[in-house]
């Protein structure tokens, strides 16, 4: 199993609708100062399931939405879809190709898909149970985190062992 | 669930020891359990040695050295038990030069088992990737996406 | 003390929003507090608004974006209050290449009023020094000093 | 007043006496991750009196001396001295080259200097008083410590506010 693709529209800087196409092997990107690029991979947190604000660097989930910019209004909806290649049967569901989705209105609505059909936040996690994905995996490591993995305190640390035993 | 956690703990531990010393191309690194007694809350013990130096204190090592042996964590924890796909956002800031094409290298042998998403601003680094993507704002406060031929790197940035 | 306080919380308001422009080439940032009636106890308040932004929480500017911040804030303190010299050790780091020669130009206006002695990896920065010191193990584990001349950068840092 | 040079011999990875003139400008410190740049920083703080092992990232106050290397022994003393440019009579005392200096052994047994005569921590404090140098002034930032200027807490930034006063 391995990511093929993230649309993103109305999520934090993207107003516009983006896609993303992801290589099997190594997908680099770039870009100056405030471009956008944490905000991928927050997107990434969030549509698999994120549910703190904070961990988003926001102050509430609203945060999440696009707030405008000198020139556009603010929008009402943020939405992510993710796209994965499950021809290797990893996912536990019979299709080749999984597409995750999460939708969230400035009036607080949120829901979550599969392959296009409404579930709960607990089917998502289903899904992933046994994948080593999911929000808190050591997998997605945030911008100036590096060396928290090492941490200060050797009982954290085992953690990271228990995640991945 | 003691078992289990013991046998990738010793797994780890295989791993790690190898990888730092790829990474820093020398020296030598062990984890340990602090009390092998009580497996259920023992934590673990980091010991790292760059090249040439004495053992010490984790905290006295550099910024850079830290940045390394986080890595090598991760990568050894990966090599037990891969996770599908990673994403790593500036892991290499704290590198000089040549540390970031170590680990540019060591991304690329990893990538036969797993799937990495790097966000960087080193070049060492984009060398790397197989497929380039640029995050822009022509218009203020709108990110937009351009996808970049590897080669065509050295413009962009500026 | 309240007054002092006060006198030299206006002027540094006023400095910050001339220096984060300038570092940001356009944008605005405020300080403020949050309680004028007591000012023995009270907060301060950033709002900081890069070019082309809606104004937004101080935590959803990027890594970036917030070392230039806090690099405006550094610099407006010293301009009220300066001290006779400053250590800032790879406070360049999270930035960009366009940023880092931003901060290396505004580092050179204000040597005028103050001494720098800058750690970094960023050729832009060691750009602005007026002498480069190279640190080295070549005996590992024990670190040397070599002098360089501003053009010898290149071959060194490999 | 400036800092025209210090000397470090003992301290961290410095085993060898090693001397940095500073220019009066902008003087840069590059080299490869792990040489010792920082160690000259950590320096700087010790010798204007820093107390805690902590902000020198040790554990104990032995920390900071020489500790071997594969090919060295420990060393039992380190030794920085700092040598500031008091032409403009900055510092309250009648010289015009004022050198600071501190000593600490394995023993524990430390002292400071003012112009090679031995005197208390009280009096370098005293000397540096109006200057806005101390250890704890914001003018020493540390590596990865830019964004803590900022801080979360609107009113631990008052401190800075505080200082500048
Ligand atoms: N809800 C939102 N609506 C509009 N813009 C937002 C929203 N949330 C965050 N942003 C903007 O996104 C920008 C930050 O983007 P991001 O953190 O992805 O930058 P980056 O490309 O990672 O930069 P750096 O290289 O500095 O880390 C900020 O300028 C912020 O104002
Ligand atoms: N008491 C000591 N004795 C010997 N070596 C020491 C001592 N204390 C620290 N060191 C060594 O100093 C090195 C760290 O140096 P420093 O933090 O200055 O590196 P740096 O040049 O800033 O690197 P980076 O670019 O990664 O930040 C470590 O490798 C550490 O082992
Ligand atoms: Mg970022
Ligand atoms: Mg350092």
């Amino acid at each position: 199993m391995f990511l093929k693709s993230i649309t993103i529209k109305g999520f934090k800087s993207f107003a516009d609708r983006v896609k993303v196409d992801f290589e099997p092997a190594i997908t680099g990107i770039i870009g100056p100062n405030g471009s956008g690029k944490s905000n991928i991979s927050d997107a990434i947190r969030w549509v698999l399931g994120e549910q703190s604000a904070k961990t988003l660097r926001g102050g509430k989930m609203e945060d999440v939405i696009f707030a405008g910019s000198g020139k556009r209004r603010a929008l009402g909806l943020a939405e992510v879809t993710l796209t994965l290649d499950n021809r290797d049967g990893a996912l536990p569901i019979d299709y080749k190709e999984v597409i995750i989705g999460r939708r969230v209105t400035r009036s607080g609505e949120s829901d979550y898909l599969i392959n296009n059909n409404t579930c709960r936040l607990k089917d998502i996690k289903e899904l992933f149970m046994d994948t080593g994905i999911g929000k808190d995996a050591y997998s997605i490591i945030g911008q100036g985190k590096v060396e928290a993995i090492l941490s200060e305190n050797s009982v954290d640390r085992r953690e990271l062992f228990e995640e991945a035993a | 669930m003691e078992e289990k956690f013991l046998e990738t703990f010793n797994q780890v531990k295989v791993e790690f020891e190898k990888i730092f010393t790829d990474l820093f191309e020398g020296g030598q690194a062990q984890l340990a359990l602090e009390d092998e007694d009580d497996l259920l809350e023992t934590g673990i013990e980091i010991n790292a040695q760059p090249p040439g130096k004495k053992l010490q204190k984790l905290s006295l090592m550099s910024g850079g050295e830290k940045a390394l042996t986080a890595t090598a964590l991760i990568f050894s924890l990966l090599k037990v038990n891969p996770s599908p796909f990673y994403v790593l956002d500036e892991l290499d800031a704290p590198l000089d030069d040549a540390n970031v094409n170590r680990f540019a290298n060591y991304l690329n042998q990893l990538s036969e088992i797993a799937q990495f998403i790097v966000i960087t601003h080193r070049k060492g680094t984009m060398a790397a990737a197989n497929a380039l993507y640029g995050v822009t704002m022509q218009e203020s406060g709108v990110s937009q996406l351009l996808s970049l031929k590897v080669d065509e790197v050295g413009d962009y940035e500026e």
